[in-house]
């Protein structure tokens, strides 16, 4: 991780906020 | 009626366009940027990327060699997590979830780059022409390390197909045979003037 490029984070920040959009949509106390 | 100027957010919104408006499955789609390293060199660098992830996310059985990866990915994604928000640590609980193979495969796309004709991209750029990989067998004997990377986790199709500033990459863990319906796509969309 400490290798991760800065120029990639806006990519990352991407892919961690929709990663935890998918996540918390299957979860089952989702609203 | 003028072509799209090349700048990040339609640069995302044009990977989005083709994978969600695609008529076959794609887990992932990569824009390979085009460049000139400091000696001259032509470079393929991570332009932006979009994740849509498989139908059968979460279904795969954990195999006890596969314990130790997940702990490491989670720990890499806590790190990463970190960075990103600017906090030591992270109460968030998604960053614990199963990292799937195509995440995992996805991320590390970030870090990677390719000189002119290495990889898939390389090679697509290199002869301006689309590379369409199909098949466990195929991905596995190709030349492209990427290629047999993506095999090993779990992806069954890999096109790369060349357009103005870079490369266009897609990946499935579908077997999705060559159309040109898609590459018809990728030379509209991805048709940047400068």
């Amino acid at each position: 991780a400490n290798d991760f490029p800065i120029a990639r984070k806006s990519s990352l920040q991407r892919f961690l906020e929709k990663r935890r959009d998918r996540i918390t949509s299957r979860s089952p106390y989702a609203s | 009626p003028s072509m799209a100027v090349f700048n990040q957010e339609t640069l995302q919104q044009r990977l989005q366009a083709l994978i969600e408006g695609a008529r076959e499955s794609w887990t992932y789609a990569i824009f390979w940027q085009s460049s000139v390293d400091f000696s001259g060199a032509s470079l393929l660098g991570w332009g932006d990327g979009y994740y849509k992830g498989e139908e059968d996310k979460g279904k795969r059985k954990m195999t006890p060699s596969s314990v130790s990866e997940q702990e490491h990915r989670k720990k890499v994604l806590r790190e990463l997590n970190s960075l990103i928000s600017g906090t030591a640590s992270s109460s968030d609980d998604a960053v614990d979830e199963e990292v799937t193979d195509t995440e995992w495969f996805f991320l590390v796309s970030m870090t990677q780059s390719f000189v002119n004709g290495a990889g898939l991209p390389g090679q697509a750029l290199f002869n301006s022409s689309p590379v369409w990989v199909v098949g466990t067998e195929r991905l596995m004997s190709s030349p492209c390390e990427r290629a047999r990377q993506a095999q090993v986790f779990g992806l069954q199709t890999m096109v790369c197909i060349p357009s103005a500033n870079g490369v266009v990459e897609l990946g499935s863990t579908e077997l999705i045979y060559q159309s040109s319906d898609l590459m018809n796509k990728v030379r509209v969309l991805f048709n940047f003037n400068n």
